[in-house]
């Protein structure tokens, strides 16, 4: 159990105290606007308005005790790099911090952030791939390598055919990876035969991902 | 080649007009406010300035011919409403629309949009969930389903046995899907000896694969 200190608790800041709180956390949730405190009171084990860039105020509220820091100010880009300064040098083991823009990242990265996030920014560049390759929803991003993850339904050309006969490695140059038939999961054979309704969880590139579904149909 | 109108140019809005821009998609960037219309202004193909919740002005602008609308407002609550409403009424085949809150939320889908985002909610929820498990930033939910999957590291106790000798889907109910040694990949076979440096890629639920990162070190 971690003591987590939460400043600022627009949709993103609460966002943190809900989740962290309904995951048994001890959460220290500290606004400069009091009815914004108000709103996490009952949520929080602690929390008080104060003004972050003031650091007595913030060893006040024990932010020298805290494992890690969450600085989720958002429109007010000095505040936010002055408050996560600050932490920083309170020697909190972990500091994150959302920015606005790349600069102001890069800003919080400089001074001591060890983390840095763009909520807005990743969820619209999300939004706009789906958009453009509607079958992306389906698939996540593996974290750290270019490879996608994904379920997809076999189509009409894959029926009754095994993986082997089908060359999908060599086809597709993507692996199949599971079964997913009638919710029962097993891992494939080159002599699994594929039936209609099977879902297959397939892993490939981003290219050959892309380059599948267009074919596959 | 898609058109997109996108309402409302803050941070989300303007990360999706520059993600679509950069996917060679068609933009029609608008705003209340001049100067972010300027600022998008070499990215999209045509912006304009216009109070979105005026109907002729966003059929001047093209709105019946857009393919999808995004509705990226994001304070001002009654405009991202009758924006949505009206732009549903316009008949545009999928409207996105981005909400403060589940109330909002609600409401956007009621007037018509085919889909909500929230970004700040989803951004604070996934980085609570890896505040308190740090070995979840290193695997994706795979969508639909309740399975997990990333990659772990081969422990000490893993190296120099075989996935059969290990009993690993029996021990661990998580299922190994893919070796990466060195950077060349393949698939595991259950006489596959785990060697020291290897990277497993793995599939679980949630609960399974969180008891494995406890047990397996
Ligand atoms: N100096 C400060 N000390 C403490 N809190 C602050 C300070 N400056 C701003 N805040 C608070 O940070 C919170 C989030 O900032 P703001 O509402 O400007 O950003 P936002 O980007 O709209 O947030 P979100 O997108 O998370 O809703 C607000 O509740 C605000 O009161
Ligand atoms: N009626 C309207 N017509 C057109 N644009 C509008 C209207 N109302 C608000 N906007 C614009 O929507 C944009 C995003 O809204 P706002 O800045 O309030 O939200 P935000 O949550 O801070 O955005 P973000 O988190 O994406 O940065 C602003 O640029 C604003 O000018």
């Amino acid at each position: 159990k971690q003591t987590i200190l939460v400043v600022g608790l627009g949709r993103f800041g609460v966002s943190v105290c809900e989740k962290l709180a309904e995951l048994g956390q001890h959460v220290i949730a500290v606004d400069i606007d009091k009815q914004r405190v108000e709103e996490v009171a009952d949520v929080v084990e602690y929390c008080a308005q104060l003004d972050a860039t003031d650091e007595d105020l913030l060893v006040k509220v024990g932010a020298r005790e805290a494992d890690i820091a969450v600085v989720a100010i958002g429109n007010n880009i000095e505040a936010s790099i002055l408050a996560t300064a600050i932490l920083k040098g309170l020697n909190i083991p972990k500091v994150i911090a959302r920015a606005q823009t790349s600069i102001h990242g890069r800003v919080l990265s400089r001074v001591g952030a060890h983390k840095v996030v763009f909520p807005e920014r990743d969820a619209g560049k999300n939004i706009a791939e789906t958009l453009v390759n509607p079958w992306l929803s389906a698939f996540s991003a593996v974290p750290g390598g270019g490879v996608l993850v994904g379920e997809i339904e076999a189509s009409a050309g894959m029926v009754g055919k095994s993986l082997m006969e089908l060359e999908f490695r060599k086809t597709y140059n993507c692996i199949v990876l599971l079964f997913d038939r009638k919710g029962s999961r097993f891992l494939p054979r080159p002599d699994s035969v594929i039936q209609e309704g099977d879902k297959l969880l397939v892993a490939g590139t981003g290219e050959d991902i892309a380059q599948m579904m267009e074919k596959k149909d």
